[in-house]
C-alpha cells in the first residue's frame, strides 16, 4: 500500500532488509557470474557398461556424429537401420543415443510396451480399438531362443492385445 | 551427524556415480543404508545431513575456480572460470534416488522434497548473505536444473504428483526471489523461465499452477520496479529487464490466457513509465479469439459478440480498497449516491503520507487508484448487464451517450468525472492510466473503459484534461509494438469521430513536431 | 520508446510453442536441440 510495491518506509525491502543500492550492487556482481549454456546441458558422453579391450586400430571413442540429432534423423527405416535403433535402445540405456533411437522408432510408428519392454508396430490396422486397448497383428522386436539358436529378430504376433495402460 | 562421516558417505556415493557399471540396484542399496542409519527420517538429523551434503557439493565444484596463469601464479580469469559439476551432479542424483527408493517415513515424497528444497534455500540464503558480491550462484543453479530435469514430467499420467513437485519448486523459488537474494537474480529468472519448469507449471493440473507462477512474476516485477522508473538502466538491470521481456514474450505467445487473467496484478507492480512492458501484458488475448483489424473501415464494434462477455479476472481487484477501508464506502455510494459526501474528499484518500511518497516516487497510492478504477468499472458493467431489457438495447446504451446511459451507469461515471476534475495533474494522469490499463482485447470491460475514456474527453470542461487523456493514449501508441487492441480502437474513434472534434483542439497543433507526431500515429493506426 | 521486440531472438510468428526452444533469458539463440533429453524410467531395465 505504498504506491511502489515492495518498498517500505526507509526505501528498503520489507522482505529482506536490503536497500535498493545493495540490491543493485549484488545484481551487478551476479552480472559477472551468469549461468552459461553448458550449465544446463546434460552430458551426452557414452560410458560402456562392460568395456572390452579392442585392437588399437579400432576406434576407441564414439564418433561425435552419434551425439548429433541429424545422424539419427537420417538413419532411414530399412532393416539394418531399424536394427541399429534397437541396438542403441537396448544396449545403450540411459544415454542420448537411447533417447534418439526411441524418438526415431516412434517416428516409424513403433510403440513401446512398458510391461514387456518391447517395441511393437501394427502389421495391419487393428481389428478392435477401444479407449483401453487395441487388438490385432503386430510386428515386434525381441530376443528369441530356439532350437536353432538365439538372436534378435522381428516376428509377427497375431491376435495381440495392446493395452494403452502399458503404452509409453 | 558428523561432517567427516557425511564426507565419507558422499565420497562413496560419488565413486559409485563415477563407476561405469553402477546400477539401480547399487543405488538402492546405498539409499536403503542411509535410511537404516536414520538419516532420511525428515527430522533435524536429515536436515543437517542434507545441509552438509549441499555444502560439500558446492565447495568441491568451486575448488577448480582458480585458473593458473602461465608462470604458475594463480589468478582469477576475467571470463567465467571453469566449474566442475561432478560433485553437484552426484548430489543431485542422490536426492533423486532418495526420492525414488526410500520407503515413506513422511507422508509423501513431496514432503521429503520440500524439506530438501528448504535446506537448499537456506544454504543459498546463508551463502549469499555471507559472501555478498563474491557469491557464486552457478553451482546452485546446476543443482536445481538437474532436479527440474529429473523430478518433473510432462507425462499426463502423473499430473497430481507432478503438480506437487512443481509447486514445491515454485515455493522454493519464491523464497529465493530477487528481493531476498539479489545476487541470485539471474540464476533465478533462468530457472523460473526454464522449459523444464515454467511451461510444466502452467500446463499441469488444470491451471492450478497459475497462481504460483503469478506470484513469481510479481516478485520479479517488484524487484525491478524502483529501477524501471527511470529510462536509463544500469547494465545489469538492463540485462534483467531484457530477459524479463523475453520471458513475457514467450508467455504472450504460448500462454496468453495467463497474462489475460492476471493483467491487473502485473500492472500494479509495473511503473507507469514502463510502457512497453505493460503493453505486452495488455496485448494478450485468448488464443481462440480472432481480433478484427482496428483500422477496418466502418468497423462496428457494437456488433461484436465479445463486447458483452466479461473477461476472466483472477487478480485480487478490491484488495487495496479493502486495506484502506474504502470498499464499503464505494459500495454505499454506488447504492445510494444521493446526499453522500463520498466524492468530496475522495481525491485526498488516494494520497500517500509524505514519507512514503518519497520512497514510492509518487504522491499517490497507485495500487489504490488502480483498484478503485477497476472495481467501480466492474460494478458498472455488471449493473448494465443486470438492467438490460434486451441485448441490443444495452449495446446502444453503452455506445451512445444519452440521458438513459447516464441514469444507468451515472453513479460509477460520476466517480470518474469527480476525480478527473478534483485531482491534480499527477493524480489525473494516474487515474487515466488506470482506466487505459483496461483497454485490452474485445470484452465488456474494454468496451466500458473505452466508452469512459471517450466520455471523459467529450465532457471535459478544460482542454488540459483532454490533452492529458490524449497524452495517456498517445504515449502507449508511440512505443514499439505490440499495442493492445482496445487502445487502438479507442484512439481511432477519438481521432475519426467528428463528435470529439479532435483535430480542432489546440494541443494537436501546438508545435510542428506534435502535428507530425499525431499524423504519424494516425497513419500507423490505418 | 521501448525496444524492437522482434530483435530478441524469438520467432513471434512461430506456429509452435516458443518454450520448447527457449534457450535462456540472456540469449538471442534458441536452445540447442535436446540438451535436456530425459530417459523415462521404463527405458531402464536389465
Amino acid at each position: 500500500d505504498l504506491g511502489a510495491i515492495g518498498d517500505n518506509l526507509t526505501g528498503t525491502s520489507a522482505s529482506s532488509g536490503h536497500d535498493q543500492l545493495y540490491n543493485l550492487q549484488m545484481l551487478e556482481a551476479a552480472f559477472h557470474k551468469l549461468p552459461q549454456p553448458k550449465d544446463s546441458e546434460r552430458a551426452k558422453t557414452y560410458i560402456p557398461r562392460h568395456p572390452a579391450v579392442t585392437p588399437a586400430s579400432y576406434p576407441q571413442v564414439q564418433p561425435s556424429i552419434v551425439s548429433h540429432p541429424s545422424f539419427w534423423e537420417r538413419i532411414g527405416s530399412d532393416t539394418l537401420a531399424t536394427d541399429m535403433l534397437f541396438f542403441a535402445f537396448y544396449y545403450q540405456q540411459n544415454t542420448y543415443q537411447q533417447y534418439m533411437a526411441a524418438r526415431e522408432l516412434k517416428k516409424q510408428s513403433w510403440r513401446f510396451h512398458r510391461r514387456y519392454n518391447t517395441w511393437f508396430q501394427r502389421h495391419v490396422e487393428p481389428q478392435v480399438t477401444t479407449d483401453e486397448y487395441e487388438r490385432g497383428s503386430y510386428v515386434y522386436f525381441d530376443f528369441h531362443v530356439t532350437e536353432d539358436g538365439s538372436g534378435w529378430c522381428q516376428r509377427i504376433k497375431n491376435d495381440f492385445t495392446f493395452e494403452y495402460n502399458f503404452l509409453e | 551427524v558428523d561432517p567427516n562421516q557425511v564426507a565419507v558417505l558422499f565420497s562413496e556415493w560419488c565413486q559409485m556415480c563415477n563407476h561405469v557399471s553402477a546400477s539401480d540396484a547399487a543405488y538402492t542399496r546405498f539409499v536403503t543404508q542411509l535410511q537404516q542409519d536414520g538419516l532420511l527420517k525428515g527430522d533435524d538429523i536429515s536436515e543437517r545431513f542434507f545441509r552438509i551434503l549441499t555444502e560439500l557439493a558446492v565447495t568441491h565444484s568451486l575448488v577448480s575456480e582458480q585458473i593458473v596463469a602461465p608462470g604458475g601464479s594463480s589468478q582469477q580469469s576475467p571470463q567465467q572460470p571453469h566449474i566442475s559439476y561432478f560433485s553437484i551432479d552426484s548430489y543431485a542424483k542422490l536426492v533423486v534416488m532418495v526420492l525414488k527408493y526410500s520407503v515413506e517415513i513422511t507422508p509423501n515424497k513431496a514432503s521429503i522434497l520440500s524439506k530438501i528444497l528448504s535446506v537448499t534455500v537456506r544454504s543459498i540464503q546463508k551463502d549469499a548473505e555471507e559472501k555478498k558480491a563474491s557469491f557464486n550462484p552457478r553451482p546452485y543453479f546446476r543443482l536445481f536444473i538437474n532436479w527440474l530435469y529429473d523430478l518433473t514430467t510432462t507425462d499426463g499420467h502423473h499430473d497430481s504428483s507432478n503438480f506437487q513437485v512443481l509447486t514445491a519448486f515454485a515455493n522454493a523459488f519464491h523464497m529465493l526471489q530477487p528481493l531476498r537474494v539479489p545476487a541470485w537474480s539471474f540464476a533465478w529468472l533462468e530457472l523460473v523461465s526454464h522449459r523444464s519448469f515454467m511451461p510444466k507449471l502452467l500446463m499441469c493440473n488444470s491451471q492450478k499452477g497459475w497462481p504460483f507462477f503469478q506470484r513469481l512474476l510479481v516478485a520479479l516485477l517488484k524487484f525491478m520496479e524502483p529501477y524501471l522508473r527511470n529510462a536509463e538502466l544500469p547494465e545489469a538491470m538492463d540485462l534483467l529487464y531484457k530477459g524479463t521481456m523475453r520471458v513475457l514474450l514467450v508467455l504472450l505467445h504460448d500462454f496468453p490466457e495467463f497474462l489475460c487473467d492476471y493483467h491487473f496484478s502485473f500492472c500494479d507492480v509495473i511503473p507507469s513509465s514502463c510502457i512497453q512492458m505493460r503493453n505486452v501484458i495488455l496485448s494478450a488475448f485468448p488464443r481462440n479469439m480472432r481480433l478484427p483489424d482496428p483500422s477496418t473501415p466502418n468497423l462496428k464494434i457494437d456488433l461484436l459478440a465479445e463486447i458483452s462477455i466479461a473477461p476472466r479476472i483472477m487478480s485480487d481487484v478490491d484488495g487495496a480498497l479493502k486495506s484502506k477501508q474504502l470498499k464499503t464506502e464505494v459500495d454505499e455510494y454506488l447504492k445510494r449516491p444521493e446526499g453522500s459526501s463520498f466524492l468530496s474528499d475522495l481525491n485526498q484518500k488516494l494520497l500517500l503520507p509524505q514519507n512514503e511518497a518519497s520512497v514510492a516516487g509518487t504522491r499517490y497510492n497507485v495500487p489504490l487508484i488502480n483498484s478503485l478504477v477497476f472495481y467501480v468499472g466492474i460494478q458498472a458493467v455488471q449493473q448494465l448487464q443486470l438492467n438490460k431489457a434486451n441485448p441490443s438495447a444495452s449495446v446502444q446504451q453503452i455506445n451512445h451517450i444519452s440521458p438513459m446511459d447516464i441514469f444507468q451507469i451515472g453513479t460509477a461515471t460520476d466517480i470518474f468525472r469527480s476525480l478527473i476534475t478534483s485531482l491534480d495533474t499527477e493524480g489525473r494522469y494516474l487515474l487515466l492510466n488506470a482506466i487505459a490499463n483496461q483497454l485490452r482485447y474485445p470484452n465488456s470491460h474494454t468496451h466500458y473503459y473505452s466508452f469512459i475514456t471517450l466520455y471523459l474527453f467529450s465532457e471535459a470542461t478544460q482542454e488540459i484534461t483532454q490533452e492529458q487523456i490524449t497524452r495517456v493514449l498517445l504515449e502507449r501508441l508511440i512505443v514499439n509494438r505490440p499495442h493492445p487492441w482496445g487502445l487502438l480502437i479507442t484512439f481511432i474513434e477519438l481521432i475519426k469521430n467528428p463528435r470529439y472534434n479532435f483535430w480542432s483542439r489546440s494541443f494537436t497543433h501546438c508545435a510542428p513536431e506534435i502535428e507530425k507526431l499525431f499524423e504519424s500515429v494516425a497513419r500507423s493506426c490505418g | 520508446l521501448g525496444i524492437d521486440l522482434t530483435a530478441l531472438g524469438l520467432n513471434l510468428n512461430s506456429p509452435d510453442n516458443l518454450y520448447k526452444t527457449f534457450g535462456s533469458p540472456w540469449s538471442n539463440d534458441p536452445a540447442k536441440g535436446d540438451t535436456d533429453f530425459r530417459i523415462p524410467a521404463c527405458y531402464l531395465f536389465d
